[in-house]
Parts: structure tokens; C-alpha cells; sequence
């Protein structure tokens, strides 16, 4: 199913975004 | 409570995107995190699209938040 597919690699793409910002927050000063 | 705390950095992210307080993110604003989070203009442009749910060009908190705990909890809990 292709559209699993993208679902699955905008899952990644928002993975990485809301690491980010916890790791921004949370992260080094 | 737990839910409470998701909804705090839910809103403390917002307002990292939402530098001017407008209650809502366009395409430009999360341009502008390209220099403070470590992903590609074309990435953002990717989280963006998927956010903005009903595609109208403007992230609003609601769909900020279920991008949000769909990444917490997995998809359909919200």
C-alpha cells in the first residue's frame, strides 16, 4: 500500500522534527 | 497528570514556531527553524505538509497537537 508507505515516512519526518525540539528544550545549554 | 504535560509542551513547541504569537504557523515560520533544529528546509517543508491536515497553509494548535501526540502515543489516540 503506497499509502502506507508515505504515512509511514512522514512518521519519521515528524519523528526527527519533535526530537528536535525536545532536545532543544531539554538539551545542552 | 500526564496529559497535562503533553499539553504544556505541546504549547511551549507551538510558540517556538509560532514566533510572533499569531495563534497559528504558516509555511514561512517553519522555514525560519532551519537554523535552530537540525533538519533541512525540505524536511520542514515535509512536516509541514503532514501537520497541516486539512491543507489550508496555517497550523493551527489542534493539529500541532494531534502531529504532536500522534508521536507520543501512536496514531488514533488523540
Amino acid at each position: 500500500d503506497p499509502n502506507m508507505k508515505g504515512a509511514a515516512a512522514n512518521e519519521g519526518v515528524l519523528a526527527n522534527f519533535f526530537n528536535s525540539l525536545l532536545s532543544k528544550k531539554t538539551g545542552a545549554p | 497528570s500526564d496529559c497535562s504535560a503533553v499539553l504544556e509542551k505541546t504549547r511551549e513547541f507551538f510558540q517556538i514556531c509560532d514566533i510572533e504569537g499569531k495563534g497559528f504557523i504558516t509555511r514561512r515560520d517553519m522555514q525560519r527553524l532551519n537554523g535552530e533544529l537540525p533538519l533541512s528546509a525540505e524536511e520542514l517543508e515535509n512536516v509541514f505538509d503532514t501537520l497541516d491536515t486539512d491543507g489550508n497553509g496555517y497550523l493551527t494548535l489542534e493539529e500541532f497537537s494531534s502531529g504532536f501526540s500522534e508521536f507520543m502515543f501512536g496514531p488514533g489516540v488523540v
